[in-house]
């Protein structure tokens, strides 16, 4: 059972804090995440309400896929849909307190976790980058 | 040294065969790629040539990051613009009887690793999610 050796992985210590996180608000059309996610290089955000709620994730994939018309992509759409229309609201999170492994599970099938409190404020994201990195560290001992 | 207990994790076991990796050609247009980007429903694919040699890596990013004008995104100038103008040139590339372990640690920074024989014709890609899994399969035991 090596996951004993690994028990001082915690997920606070391993995430990204919310305030390093890029997200979108509720209420942005399309054209602005798109021109979000270009500029940080990111291919998915947290979707954030004014109290920093977490509503759902956008994606390029998901922007994209929406003005996908039959003849040709209808780019002239992106200024006239919102990004609630348009996210994944079904989006995993934990709590800061869940154990590690929990998260390691998740980022199987997903390239990111977010973490919420009980009021599900965002607190911050796991991503798959920070637990392979620590792995490998883990492992190289 | 936990790594001897994760000895029976081979790249060719767990990569994904080339015929079920989606890929673009080269001399194909943004728009082309942005397509199959969008139905594969990826946002990164190899950029292959006719004998299936590895050229680079096509993204959303990248393709959105060229179409990027002061303005607005000029997507009419997708058409115009051809994959090899866009694309990461610097792909990480493995060989199938590299140990696992230089797999993981390329994977850190690298959503996927491609695969390649010495003639650079692809074989397959090595992705964080094969490995992920393995992992998390090998911690539960
Ligand atoms: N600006 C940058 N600098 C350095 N490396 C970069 C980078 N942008 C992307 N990468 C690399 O590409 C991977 C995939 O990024 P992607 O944007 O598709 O997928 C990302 C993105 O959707 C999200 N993410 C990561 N950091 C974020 C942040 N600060 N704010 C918002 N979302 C973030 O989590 C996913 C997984 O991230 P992860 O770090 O595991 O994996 C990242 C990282 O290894
Ligand atoms: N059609 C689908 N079915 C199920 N899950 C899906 C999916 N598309 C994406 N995902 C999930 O989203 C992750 C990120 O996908 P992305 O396209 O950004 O990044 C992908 C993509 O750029 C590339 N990739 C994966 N499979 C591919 C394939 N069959 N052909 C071409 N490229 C592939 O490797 C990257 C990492 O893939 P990984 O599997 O680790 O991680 C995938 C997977 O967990």
């Amino acid at each position: 059972v090596f996951s004993e050796e690994f028990t001082n992985i915690s997920i606070k210590d391993l995430m990204i804090p919310a305030d390093k996180v890029a997200h979108v608000q509720m209420g942005n059309n399309l054209e602005h995440a798109l021109l979000v996610l270009t500029k940080t290089g990111y291919t998915a955000v947290p979707v954030l309400d004014a109290q920093y709620r977490l509503h759902g994730l956008i994606t390029t994939n998901l922007i994209m896929d929406s003005i996908l018309g039959l003849e040709r992509i209808e780019f002239e759409r992106l200024q006239n849909m919102k990004v609630e229309e348009v996210m994944n609201k079904d989006v995993s999170r934990l709590n800061v307190s869940d154990d590690w492994m929990k998260a390691l599970k998740l980022v199987i099938n997903h390239t990111f976790v977010c973490i919420t409190n009980e009021d599900g404020v965002l607190e911050g994201i796991f991503t798959r980058r920070v637990i392979l990195k620590k792995l490998h560290k883990q492992l190289m001992i």
